[in-house]
């Protein structure tokens, strides 16, 4: 049986996007370092803007079918299987290297080898999952959508990971009531505060409503300021409300993790962890934090 | 008639509540120095978030109705006004010295005078407007809920600068039939590209279904770092597309913009635009830029 985790806070920006795709890679990866044991990893994009598949250089208009389908008409009356909808990974691998050659176009060489995934599939999303969600709105199980939709992929992945939209509507619900943990990433800045209220109130509701089994599985610092005050004021009040819930672990500000899909890669794959490449060396601290976690339950 | 402008862009993060609170802001105090005459504002938050009062230091408890009942059964089944829902420039003085003393308590002089406004009302939000949405999915004429809410403030405001959530539902389409004008802010980064493309074809199809009058304001690129590859890819991308709609003046990635709110007040109150105070200086250039596109229509 699959772990599932949702990735969800409304607070536009705060690294979601990038927060899933990378511990989705370090997951997939492994890593005999870090002490993570490899494991085959589905990233599922419930956000309309779909930016999961452009991390790895995908051109969406080579896609086929989306989940949408699966999504909006319901497992058993759609002809399609997940499998339509997802893309492998060597598929990935070469829309990666794709767009890294984009980015580098002077190199001679090709490709370094560790532009590459191995044991990570995705199921991409497009702009009409929007209009779905308000189509969705008077159906009944209305939240148990995608969770329908995901139960094909229990058996074959070790863990599932859902990157959500800056938003508790249908579609972050359905990804809530699809998983069984919550990762949070918040960016300590001010409006982050009001953000936490409105969003653990939230999670209550599913957890009331729809799926007591709902547990946090923590908090992530994201584009952290070591330097600024509102970002110490956050973070502490972050680990007031949270305690240990919050990660030891954080992940600095840094450009290369913004600039590092112009590699056509997370930074987990961009970037190797040695001393120099702190931002890497974040995520790939996290993932082993989050694979603890996920480990001892 | 006021002139209607909705701040929209569906990638979250990108500076929409910080650009719609300075725009508001320096508009009704207006300014001498950069010829801006001064202006009645109404400023309406569309997003569930509420970000907007909270920037003045309003504490959402302390509020009376919000425009979610006047948006969810309609002007003429409810029996409140747009100024029930309305908090104005009096009392937004009060929220923001308030909070500029919570986060100055060592300090023993008050806030200083320039933390106030004038001629500055709101329209703030809560996170009930979301479930809103979800009702009002099925209903007819739901897109144009906001522009018969506002009705009554055609007449009595000069301006009116709607906000809005990171996404293109329900709540953003009815800014966009409210208003005249499409502000698009974008945050120079990785993602920004696939998002513009995603944006305009959303805009085109409300124009060519429910608001034939919606033009392009301008694109304001918003926290830029001028040393960054990235940056100066992605906005030389936008100026490809857009050419002389994007706005000359930009906004830097600055500290203080982020720390503003902590002051009580949005950077254009919080920080005066002299030599040394680049960050609000940005913001009033920019100002100034969107007064002469709307005097001029
Ligand atoms: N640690 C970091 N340092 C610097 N930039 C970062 C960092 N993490 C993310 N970013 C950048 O910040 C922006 C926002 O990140 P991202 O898109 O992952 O957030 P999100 O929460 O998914 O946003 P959205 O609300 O649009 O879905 C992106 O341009 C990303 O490249
Ligand atoms: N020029 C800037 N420099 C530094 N930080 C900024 C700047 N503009 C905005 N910010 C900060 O970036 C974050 C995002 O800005 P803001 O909340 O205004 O964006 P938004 O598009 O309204 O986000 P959301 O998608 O959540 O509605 C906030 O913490 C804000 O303080
Ligand atoms: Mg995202
Ligand atoms: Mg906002």
């Amino acid at each position: 049986m699959a772990i599932v985790i949702a990735c969800v806070n409304h607070k536009g920006g705060c690294a979601r996007t990038t927060t899933s795709v990378n511990l989705a890679s370090a997951l997939s990866l492994g890593s005999e370092k870090y002490g993570i044991s490899s494991r085959r990893v589905l990233l599922v994009d419930m956000d309309p803007k779909g930016n999961v598949a452009t991390t790895f250089g995908v051109d969406k208009r080579t896609v086929g079918p989306t989940m949408n389908e699966l999504f909006s008409r319901g497992v058993d009356s759609s002809s399609l299987k997940l499998e339509d909808c997802t893309l492998g990974p060597d598929f990935l691998t070469r829309s990666m290297k794709a767009s890294w050659r984009k980015s580098n176009p002077g190199k001679s060489r090709g490709p370094p080898n560790h532009i590459a995934v191995r044991n990570l599939w995705i199921l991409p999303a497009d702009m009409d999952l929007s209009g779905i969600e308000v189509d969705l709105a008077t159906r009944v199980g209305r939240e148990n959508r995608l969770k329908l939709a995901l139960s094909e992929a229990m058996d074959s992945f070790d863990v599932i990971i859902i990157d959500t939209p800056a938003s508790l509507g249908l579609l972050t619900v359905n990804a809530l009531c699809a998983a069984e943990w919550v990762l949070i990433p918040i960016q300590a800045e001010f409006y982050a505060l009001e953000g936490m209220g409105q969003l653990i109130s939230a999670i209550r509701d599913v957890q009331k409503s729809v799926n007591p089994n709902l547990g946090l599985l923590g908090i992530l610092m994201t584009m952290v300021q070591t330097r600024s005050k509102l970002c110490e004021t956050v973070t502490e009040q972050a680990r007031r409300h949270f305690g240990d819930r919050v990660f030891d672990s954080h992940i600095p500000r840094s450009v290369s993790i913004a600039e590092s899909p112009l590699e056509g890669a997370p930074i987990v794959i961009a970037q190797k962890p040695n001393k120099t490449n702190s931002a890497s060396r974040s995520y790939w601290e996290f993932a082993k934090e989050a694979d603890r976690r996920i480990s001892t339950i």
